[in-house]
């Protein structure tokens, strides 16, 4: 699974996901990444969400427009919004995955609960960053 | 007037002593092109629509991520694709799943978001709306890789020894599957 964030310069937010799914899968599973609310979810007012991991848990939980909920109804930063969805709800649940976000003002969370998410950003001012651990 | 973008390709059971010194240069290069290759649409106004689609095609043509060429395979061999697309300026969304001829998936749930009154196809119907847009399709073998085809042959050995269901291919067999039995 691949997914991109993205701020452009009329503060305009975008998220987008693409995937091959499931090692071995069959009956037509689908997982998160194509439902918006679950693997993808963009909105100016909270912020820009990718996800990747264990699908089934993302769509259960909507955990993509849970990060967003969370900063719209309650006030909470970017980065308390995904860490708890990320290690809260998700983990809570038994999941695991990780999601990359970014807000309006361009702030930057990539929780995950895996040994590795490939992850990387350029930031508002330019600076390029790449993890893998 | 600032710009931002920020890239992932996968979760998983991804481990430092199972990842050899080449493999990781190969990630870096792979994400470090799909950021550049974003921020400069960012940079030169572009939308951010423009450049969340253009840096998840590095992404999908690289053999690297499981997505586009590279991508996992189905129970049946075969390579079935989803993805999905949203615009925060005004809530608008598009997305695919299930399709296994169209060389671009995210492109398609772009075009999908852009002239479509739907958000979400599946399938063949989404396969011919690609067509009728003038999408680029190709033969499912264009998304096959040596790789992706030993991880399913061992899922479905170890499958055979009653081990395990489907599971979620970590983003590289060699850094050991990340299994989940669905």
């Amino acid at each position: 699974t691949v997914g991109v964030v993205a701020l452009d310069m009329d503060g305009d937010l975008a998220a987008g996901t693409s995937t091959g799914g499931m090692t071995n899968k069959r009956f037509g599973r689908v997982g998160d990444s194509p439902i918006i609310g679950a693997g993808t979810y963009a909105d100016n007012e909270s912020c820009a969400v990718s996800a990747t991991g264990h699908g089934e848990y993302f769509i259960r939980g909507t955990l993509a427009h849970d990060v967003c909920a969370i900063m719209r109804y309650t006030g909470l930063t970017l980065v308390e919004s995904a860490n708890a969805v990320i290690h809260g709800r998700l983990t809570e649940m038994g999941g695991t995955g990780g999601v990359i976000s970014m807000d309006r003002d361009g702030n930057i969370a990539m929780p995950f609960n895996t040994a590795g998410m490939y992850r990387g950003f350029i930031d508002v001012n330019g600076a390029l960053s790449i993890s893998i651990y | 007037g600032k710009v931002a973008i920020v890239v992932h390709g996968g979760a998983g059971t991804i481990l430092r002593e199972n990842m050899s010194a080449e493999r990781e240069e190969a990630y870096r290069t792979a994400l470090e092109h799909a950021l550049r290759t974003g921020h400069a649409i960012l940079t030169a106004g572009g939308s951010s629509v423009d450049a969340v689609v253009t840096a998840i095609q590095t992404m999908e043509e690289s053999p690297l991520f499981n997505a586009g060429v590279g991508a996992v395979f189905t129970n049946k061999g075969t390579v079935e694709l989803d993805a999905s697309i949203m615009d925060g300026h005004d809530l608008r969304a598009g997305a695919v799943a299930a399709v296994s001829t169209v060389k671009s998936p995210i492109e398609l749930a772009r075009v999908i978001m852009d002239q479509s009154v739907h958000v979400m196809m599946v399938g063949e119907g989404a396969e011919q709306y690609a067509q009728t847009h003038g999408l680029e399709l190709v033969d499912n073998s264009h998304f096959h890789t040596e790789r992706r085809l030993l991880q399913l042959k061992r899922a479905q050995e170890r499958e055979g020894a009653g081990e395990v269901g489907a599971v979620i291919g970590s983003e590289d067999p060699v850094e050991g599957l990340d299994e989940k039995f669905g």
